[in-house]
């Protein structure tokens, strides 16, 4: 009879998307949601 | 292809593959096995009643709105490389600084610039002097050129 | 072993000055491009021959150097090397001159890991392969060549995107089993998969389509038999997991490919097929399908074909002259001869028996959804149901001359178009209750009433169309379902009956 799909770990009634927390399929709780960000090398001083 | 065309296996194959599997549980990738690789100065080992680790605040944009152009400053020139960095760099430009990619400065239009071309604009500005006097100074007939604009 | 003498200590040396290099906290992205552009490395890096040799030592090197951190027991191992060498890749790859070179040093650096990685794969075995620091150099590379950047056009990060798509088809569990679980890591990594499925005009969209089918095929000899020992559960879990996320932030993407995925799934895996098959477009409000005197007919959705991007006529391709008798008949009702011989040609050659059955299914799927969609293409120019007699003859016929199973994989087919409101939905809906009424045998109508209750009582999702059928089925008087015996067939189905009625009522 399958399983309680809301067991594995992931807030199937979130507003927000959920990849952005998936740390693994082997993973029972959210990761931490890292910013997803870029530097451009001008902003590296020598 | 372990699996003929119509994705089935031998009975030796999928014996194969079970031990493949069962094998390779014990290298599942964890966690650490992705984590992001930045090179961080080592931390500083701090008492215990200090904070361990940063505050989530620290990733939050709506901070930065409230920080000083010096702290921006700050956190831009001392931190490289970081989120926070990434962040002071977005509030200085909603605060319409603009950096110059070849002088590694910030420069804000103090007034309507006199000239204004498809590559440069010309005017008086002040730019924040990192470098020597860690202050805000201004350069009258100063061109800004578009090119080196990031 | 074929190397010139001395070019592997002369690599080995600039690795080791690299790496030492790179782990300088104070060495920024800048520094680290400046070091690169030696001559040393300019010189071996520029041609074809040396530069293969080049990443191929280092990556051996680099992935024997994963050993395990002192007092963790093995659960970590020291990438230090690695993700020089990974570094050291990007920055080649990010500030090469043109995109064309970025692309070719990409497709080359991985081609050479793949090489490494099977060549591993197979020589260590169960018992010494390690997949992690394979899933190090991928993510690595994965996460630093698809995050965004500026300096990265579209069309470059689309084809570094290709380039990932393809190793990771390549690598697949159908091809290196050990590999499975980074793979699947890989293929639902945070960064990797939107990107796959944000792409504009969903241009990578048959890439991320062909890597879940890969995963299905995998996974349904072992799905089918239900022989969920502990990694294929884990891998069955994890499945559910990406498709949960797939359900929630791209319903669109398995809307589209429904078909594909339906293809390689077991019939006994029913939650996950009727996962798949819950998907509804994002800007669609859904009636609910338990509204009294819910008009189906009379909703605007289902006059609307559902997109579907899965080469659905594939299969009857595969099979010489099927697809132009089927045509053929669908036009003139011509030869009367193909009605009859039908039933036959859905059988594998020869007796065959493949994944538990003697019947070509991917062959019966497509027949049902081809025959429903030219059948749904006349009703709409025709203006009524009742204009397509030659579609619901060949749904009729096999109704009554396919034997239990075959008739089961028909239904089946024909019950996995049973999804959000749109014209095929609605199509299928009428032909499976039209089989029902029309049924000359109660065993037709028990197994059509099995094949939607099986879908019923497992664990939710339930696709809107499953829904709204099978609520017509038990509620229309036209159909007198509780007068059939099987509904009462023994106390725990006649408890079942019940319970279902009263949760759909």
């Amino acid at each position: 009879l399958g399983t309680d799909l809301t067991t594995l770990g992931l807030n199937l009634n979130s507003p927000d998307t959920l990849y952005s927390t998936f740390g693994s399929p082997w993973a029972d709780t959210p990761a931490k949601r890292e910013p997803e960000f870029y530097i451009p090398m001008c902003y590296y001083m020598q | 292809d372990f699996a003929t065309s119509h994705g089935k296996f031998s009975a030796h194959e999928q014996d194969s593959i079970m031990s493949m599997l069962e094998g390779s549980l014990k290298s599942l990738p964890e966690p650490n096995d992705s984590e992001r690789h930045r090179p961080k100065p080592k931390p500083y080992l701090t008492p215990s009643y200090y904070p361990q680790v940063a505050a989530g605040i620290f990733e939050n944009p709506q901070l930065f709105e409230k920080f000083d152009t010096d702290t921006l400053f700050f956190i831009f020139y001392f931190q490289q490389g970081t989120y926070q960095q990434y962040l002071a760099a977005k509030e200085l430009k909603k605060q319409s600084w603009r950096y110059h990619k070849k002088y590694l400065t910030w420069f804000q239009r103090h007034e309507e610039p006199k000239e204004i071309s498809n590559d440069s604009e010309q005017g008086t500005y002040v730019y924040f002097d990192y470098e020597t006097g860690w202050c805000q100074r201004k350069k009258t007939e100063f061109t800004f050129e578009y090119r080196f604009l990031e | 072993t074929n190397d010139p003498a001395g070019s592997r200590e002369q690599i080995l040396g600039m690795l080791s000055d690299w790496v030492n290099y790179y782990l300088q906290p104070s060495h920024n992205d800048k520094a680290l491009l400046g070091y690169l552009t030696q001559p040393v490395f300019q010189n071996i890096l520029k041609e074809e021959e040396s530069s293969i040799r080049f990443y191929r030592i280092c990556l051996e090197v680099t992935i024997d150097s994963c050993v395990p951190v002192e007092g963790t027991n093995g659960k970590t191992l020291s990438y230090g090397a690695l993700d020089a060498f990974t570094k050291l890749a990007v920055l080649l790859v990010k500030f090469a001159e043109n995109n064309n070179i970025k692309t070719g040093i990409l497709v080359k650096i991985l081609n050479i890991a793949i090489k490494t990685l099977a060549r591993d794969h197979d020589s260590k075995g169960a018992a010494k392969f390690d997949q992690r620091p394979y899933y190090r150099i991928f993510s690595n590379l994965i996460t630093e060549l698809s995050l965004h950047d500026p300096t990265i056009n579209e069309n470059t990060m689309l084809q570094f995107l290709t380039a990932f798509s393809n190793a990771l088809i390549v690598t697949s569990p159908l091809k290196i089993p050990g590999f499975a679980f980074a793979w699947l890591q890989l293929v639902s990594d945070r960064i990797f998969m939107p990107k796959l499925l944000h792409t504009k005009s969903q241009k990578m969209w048959p890439y991320f389509q062909r890597l879940i089918v890969e995963l299905l095929k995998f996974l349904e000899p072992f799905l089918r038999n239900a022989e969920l020992n502990e990694p294929i559960r884990l891998l069955y879990r994890g499945t559910l997991r990406v498709l949960l996320i797939l359900l929630h932030d791209f319903p669109e993407f398995l809307c589209n490919f429904h078909f594909s995925f339906c293809d390689v799934i077991p019939a006994s895996c029913i939650q996950m097929r009727n996962l798949i098959l819950s998907a509804f477009p994002r800007n669609m409000r859904l009636p609910d399908p338990f509204t009294p005197n819910l008009k189906v007919d009379l909703l605007p959705e289902i006059n609307h074909p559902p997109r579907i991007m899965s080469n659905y006529a594939n299969a009857l391709n595969a099979v010489p002259g099927f697809k132009q008798d089927l045509e053929n008949y669908l036009r003139t009702r011509q030869p009367l001869s193909f009605l009859p011989e039908l039933r036959n040609r859905l059988l594998l050659p020869g007796g065959a028996v493949v994944n538990g059955t003697r019947y070509n299914v991917p062959l019966i799927n497509s027949l049902v959804l081809f025959v429903g969609t030219m059948a749904v293409a006349r009703v709409q120019s025709m203006g009524s149901f009742r204009i397509a007699p030659n579609a619901t003859d060949i749904f009729q016929q096999l109704a009554v001359e396919l034997d239990t199973e075959g008739r089961y994989l028909f239904l089946n087919a024909i019950a996995n178009q049973l999804r959000y409101p749109n014209s095929d939905t609605h199509y299928f809906s009428c032909i499976l209750l039209f089989l029902f009424q029309e049924a000359q045998s109660e065993a037709v109508q028990e197994q059509i009433t099995r094949v939607l209750l099986e879908r019923i009582i497992v664990n939710r999702p339930h696709p809107w169309g499953l829904l709204i059928t099978f609520i017509e089925l038990i509620k229309n008087q036209r159909f007198n379902f509780w007068s059939h015996s099987f509904t009462r067939c023994a106390p725990e189905i006649e408890r079942l009956f019940d319970s279902v009625a009263r949760s759909c009522m």
